[in-house]
C-alpha cells in the first residue's frame, strides 16, 4: 500500500537526510518510526505525504507515484489520502482552533462545523478553547488542534510526527485510544516517536539512524 | 530568591490561567513544575521571566519587583537574570543556529563565537549544523539551539519549558547532565515538564492544576 524504493533525500546544502530507504507498509498497518534526533524521520514522513520529493528513488502509495507529484497533483493526493500531524503543528495563526480544523474540511470537501467540533471534543480540547487563536492556546492544546485537523476528513493514512510530545499523560492516553479506534476501522498509521511506550501501541517498528533503516521488527519485539 | 505572592493572570478573553499562586524558591534550588496541559505552567514561567505581567499579585526576584517591569526595564532584568528555553523554541528564522546563540550574547554583553560554538557542542548539536537555519534543522536540533541560547550567557536563573520534549533518549541525558552541572555551580532552575523521569532530577516538585497550586513536595517524594 505504501512503498519506498531506494529513497534518497539530499538537501541543497548537501545534507543526506535519507540515504537509500526501502520499505513496504500494508494497508491497515500501524507502524512506529523511531530513531535518534536528526535520523530523517520527519523527512521520511514528508516524502510519503507528498510534501517534498526525493532526490532519488520512488515513493508509491496505492499505486500512485507520489515521488512524481507536484503542485495541484500533490495537493489532490494529500487531500484524498493523508492526514498529517506536524511535529511543529503549523496551525494558521490568524484562524481559531475551530477554523483551523474547518479549513481542512474546506479543502477536502465541505466545511461541517458540527463534525469539526466533534473531533475537537474527541481529542480532549475544552470547548471554551475552540474560539482561541493558536497564540492563546497552551502547547498541548495546540497539538490537539493539529491532531483534530489531521483526523477530521477521516483519511485512509495518518502521518503523525511525535503527536503526543506536548501532551500530559491523560491527554496522551485519550489520543492514543482514538488512534486505536481509527486503526480498528482500517486506517494505516505511520507514527514517528522516540517514546517506547507510544511505539508499543504499533504493530511494527522501524528504526532510522543517519538516514538509513537499521531495524525492522515484525511483529513488535523489543 | 524567587517569590510569587497571590499571582493572578487573567487573559483578555477572560481565561484565568493563574488563579492566586503563592510560592517561594530559594537561590540555587532546582524545582520541577508539573501539571496537566493547560494548567498554567508556561504562563507562570512567562511571568517570572518578566515577559508578561500578572493581572494581580506580585512576582519578586532577588528583591526586584518583576511584576512592575515593562519595556527596557524588563529587558534589562531578563538580560541579567534569566535564560529562557521556550516550549515552542522561538528561534529567529533568518539567523543560523550559531547566529541565534550569538544574538543572545550580543544583547547580554558581547558576541563571542568561540563560546557560542562551545555551548552548541555541549548540548550535542553536530558542528556541521551550526550554519543551518531553523527550517533546515530537525525538531530535536532546533530544541538544542534553544537550549544553547538560554545557557550561553550563564544566567543565574534558567527557566526551561519542556526542554527535552523533542529529544531522543541520548540527547535528553546529555542535556539533563548539563543542567546538573550548571546547578552544581549554584544556578536556580525552574523546569516545566510532564515527564516524571525528568522531574525526578529536581530537588522539589510543584504541581499546577487549572491555575492553582495543588501539590508542593519537599524534598522529592512520589
Ligand atoms: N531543509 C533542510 N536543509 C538541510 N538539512 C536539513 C533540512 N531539513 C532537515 N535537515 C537535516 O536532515 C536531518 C534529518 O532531519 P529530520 O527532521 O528528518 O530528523 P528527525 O529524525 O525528524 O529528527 P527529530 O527527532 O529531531 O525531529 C537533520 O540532521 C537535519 O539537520
Ligand atoms: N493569550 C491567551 N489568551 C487566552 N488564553 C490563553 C492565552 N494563553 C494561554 N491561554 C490559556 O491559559 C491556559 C494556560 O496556558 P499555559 O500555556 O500556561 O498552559 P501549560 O500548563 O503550559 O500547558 P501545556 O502543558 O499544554 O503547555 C490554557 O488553558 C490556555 O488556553
Ligand atoms: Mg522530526
Ligand atoms: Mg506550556
Amino acid at each position: 500500500f505504501i512503498e519506498c524504493r531506494q529513497v534518497v533525500k539530499e538537501y541543497p546544502n548537501g545534507v543526506r537526510a535519507l540515504d537509500g530507504i526501502s520499505l513496504a507498509i500494508e494497508r491497515g498497518e500501524w507502524v512506529a518510526i523511531m530513531g535518534p534526533s536528526g535520523a530523517g524521520k520527519s523527512t521520511l514522513l514528508h516524502l510519503i505525504g507528498g510534501l517534498d520529493r526525493p532526490t532519488a528513488g520512488e515513493v508509491w502509495v496505492d499505486r500512485i507515484p507520489v515521488h512524481t507529484l507536484e503542485g495541484s497533483a500533490a495537493a489532490d493526493y494529500r487531500r484524498n489520502y493523508v492526514g498529517i500531524i506536524f511535529q511543529q503543528f503549523h496551525l494558521v495563526p490568524y484562524l481559531t482552533a475551530l477554523e483551523n480544523v474547518m479549513l481542512a474540511q474546506y479543502f477536502h470537501s465541505v466545511p461541517d462545523e458540527a463534525q469539526a467540533r466533534r473531533v475537537l471534543e474527541l481529542v480532549g480540547l475544552a470547548s471554551d478553547r475552540f474560539s482561541h487563536y493558536p497564540a492563546q492556546l497552551s502547547g498541548g492544546e495546540q497539538q490537539r488542534v493539529a491532531i483534530a485537523r489531521a483526523l477530521v476528513n477521516d483519511p485512509p493514512i495518518l502521518l503523525a510526527d511525535e503527536p503526543t510530545g506536548s501532551l500530559d499523560h491523560e491527554a496522551e492516553q485519550t489520543v492514543l485510544a482514538l488512534f486505536q479506534r481509527i486503526h480498528a476501522r482500517g486506517k494505516t498509521i505511520l507514527l514517528v516517536t522516540h517514546a517506547p511506550h507510544v511505539a508499543r501501541r504499533a504493530q511494527r517498528r522501524i528504526v532510522l539512524e543517519h538516514g538509513r533503516l537499521v531495524d525492522v521488527a515484525e511483529p513488535w519485539a523489543t
